[in-house]
């Protein structure tokens, strides 16, 4: 398959919450989003890499992140609040200033480069990433809002767009 | 948006490697997917959830999953292996035996109780998510690759497939 980037796409109204420390077993995930979605707070991404085991139990735990739009932060962040205890939920952090900036295209599954040259040009100008998530059309990253703009600019250059 | 889930997917031929406890900084990302690019080594699924403080040292440090083809799974260990040291990787944890499994479909961002649904099924049949990544059109769970039939299967009775 041809390797085509079609555009690079940006949204500023995503707020993220990071759940860690949740035991790794079935139905952790399963209450959180139900905990979530019976009061229909929409999830935007939602990552989870692999379970590490505590250092304190040696019990595997794993981290949740999600985004949601800004306007539901403080909603969500309630919800999970009510729930932290019955869940075992140990931190929940949340951030409000960040962005989710992307590239859209086809191809990528197949192009081994195209991943790595997007985080090298968020790397080149200082941009850290603070989340990362894959599909076969499109390669998402969080980053702080404040590099918005920036980095829309060099990834667009880049991949000349 | 009218919320059609349309199919659900299954995708053995994988296999999962943790980078853990990363410098949370610009270029670690870049570093470790161009090693693998350089290398032709196709990568399927990244996955980065939010950061934490390194219990040792204070400093920020992040966890970056990724998901390649099982016949890359050595060359793609080896390759980091190699700059194991140089990009000061704490721990690099590979699993051969897993699947993926995903619904597909539209109208899934505006509908929030679509991926509760999808972990309550599997947290039902007894099915460990080890991995999640979304996007608009998918809700993929990375799961031991044991319970692939099952999980296809309950998958498909829930959301009438
Ligand atoms: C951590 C969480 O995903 C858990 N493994 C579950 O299946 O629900
Ligand atoms: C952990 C890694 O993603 C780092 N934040 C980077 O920007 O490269």
């Amino acid at each position: 398959e041809k390797l085509v980037v079609r555009s690079v796409t940006e949204d500023r109204d995503q707020a993220k919450i990071n759940v860690s420390g949740v035991p790794d077993r079935p139905g952790i995930a399963a209450d959180i989003f139900e905990a979530l979605s019976d009061k229909n707070i929409c999830v935007d991404m939602i990552i989870q890499s692999s379970a590490k085991s505590s250092p304190e139990s040696g019990t595997p735990v794993n981290d949740i992140s999600f985004t949601v739009k800004r306007s539901e932060l403080n909603r969500a962040r309630k919800i999970l609040g009510a729930v932290r205890k019955k869940m075992r939920l140990r931190d929940i952090l949340v951030k409000e200033n960040i962005a989710k900036v992307s590239i859209v295209g086809s191809g990528m599954k197949t192009h081994s480069g195209v991943a790595a040259r997007l985080f090298r040009v968020l790397a080149k100008n200082k941009i850290n990433i603070e989340m990362i998530s894959t599909s076969e059309i499109k390669i998402s990253c969080v980053i702080d809002e404040k590099n918005t703009a920036k980095a829309v600019k060099v990834i667009a250059k880049e991949f000349k767009l």
